[in-house]
């Protein structure tokens, strides 16, 4: 079978397809899709994590399986499942923990050309050959990017995706950003779900003030371009706790809360 | 002349050259490019910045001239020049506001391939085309992104650099992907200068109580790693408005004296 109907065969089994993408990296966008998975698994869905990010993969530590990986089978490869029995597909699974990136060893300036190449070939194979199963939700973690770059292209090797959630901080820096691939996204026909805000603001641990971290408006942008505010989360030391740690949040974390939507 | 013999032209009137890198983006890379600068300049070097991060140049806009931009003469491209005639070198002075970033138009899978080649381009005009004069420091703030990608391609273009200065904020992940990024920048011979630690910790604007915001370990890795720690920045609200508002912060705030080493 061509790879293009095999990829059609193992995504005609997903029913909801959700990227999740950032203009800037660092604002949280893997810590978002990593809770959002665990939302939707506490509630009976059957739930898949794609992490697309080939540059920055950090899913499988997030989810605590980093040192699990695919079992090859004449079916195609079996993911590892890690809490809540979510499947989790990443680039991280395919490196040795030393090396941890794969190396060009050939002529220096065509390392960049080649690295689009080999990851779009990953991100194929990722999609014709892995045996993802009956899933209700697969989240899509998008290396960070607006324009011309990545998060489209991987995106259209995908069919049938429903609507994207776009995280951002609350600086003009950042939202700035955003709006760009806001335009851009919609300009590809991409529906959005919605925007995430995170680190909007900071509980002191000594006298329990929230105080606001940083001054962004994020309302404006939500008015302006008429995207839905689906929550935001402070920022909170036991968060990136969980997330260094690959323990997720209990359920009844206040966190734990602002992701089920 | 060659485009290569320019380039070495160019360089050779630029005493030092120090690459700004981060294994994660979102750790405050631009941030720490500029307040360094910044901190030079003030001293009376003649600096200049060349914003080697083009799918997020945001260099222009944390120095309040996003809206100038390169005079075309006979000799080269005259840069624009920031605060404290800090002369700066972005890609955001090539695209138009309302697009602000290029458009592949061409088949979509091609573009990452495209991107990466245009990307190299456009940087080699800038070392060897750009009329940057007599600069004491130059700081290049390399794109995010460990081993094989962007960074290293980048920073073999240029020759002649002196030591790296690496940004990480206190978090198990990234203080992960920055050993990646240490062993590799040592590898291929860069020299390292040091650690800048960003996002250390809070201080509280109700009780002034300043609190660890993340847990990592950053003390670990600078004795693992044998690198030496150049500072500790905390989260501080006015830091994050002088950088949306391209207005540099006093040189007497307790954040600008964190960077004059
Ligand atoms: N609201 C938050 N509170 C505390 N730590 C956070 C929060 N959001 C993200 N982090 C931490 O910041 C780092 C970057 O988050 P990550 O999800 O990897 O960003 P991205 O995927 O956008 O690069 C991680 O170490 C994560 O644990
Ligand atoms: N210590 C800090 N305190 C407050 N805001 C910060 C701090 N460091 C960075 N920021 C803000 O966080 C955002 C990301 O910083 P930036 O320098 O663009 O990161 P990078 O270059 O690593 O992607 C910017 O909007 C910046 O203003
Ligand atoms: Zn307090």
């Amino acid at each position: 079978m061509e790879q293009q109907e095999r990829v059609k065969a193992r995504m005609n089994r997903v029913r909801h397809k959700i990227p999740v993408l950032s203009g800037k990296g660092g604002v949280g966008k893997s810590m978002v899709t990593v809770n959002l998975a665990i939302a939707f698994a506490r509630r009976g869905y059957r739930v898949g994590i794609l992490d697309a990010d080939l540059n920055g993969p950090c899913i499988p530590k997030m989810m605590g399986i980093s040192d699990l990986s695919f079992e090859i089978t004449q079916e195609g490869a079996i993911p590892p499942a890690g809490p809540l029995n979510i499947k989790v597909v990443s680039m991280d699974f395919l490196v040795t923990k030393e090396e941890n990136s794969i190396r060009w060893k050939g002529p220096i300036d065509l390392s960049p050309i080649w690295l689009g190449t080999m990851e779009m070939s990953v991100l194929r194979e990722f999609l014709s050959d892995v045996v993802w199963g009956e899933i209700d939700f697969l989240f899509i973690d998008l290396p960070p990017g607006a324009a011309a770059d990545k998060p489209p292209v991987i995106a259209g090797l995908i069919p049938d995706l429903n609507g994207a959630v776009i995280v951002t901080i609350p600086t003009e820096i950042s939202l700035g950003v955003v709006k760009r691939s806001i335009t851009y996204a919609r300009e590809l026909g991409m529906t959005l779900l919605g925007l995430v805000e995170n680190m909007s603001g900071f509980v002191c641990p000594v006298c329990g003030a929230e105080a606001d971290l940083l001054d962004g408006e994020t309302q404006r942008i939500v008015s302006d371009l008429d995207i839905p505010l689906l929550g935001s989360i402070p920022f909170d030391r036991s968060l990136s706790r969980s997330c260094d740690r690959g323990k997720p949040l209990d359920d009844a974390h206040f966190i734990s809360r602002r992701f089920s939507w």
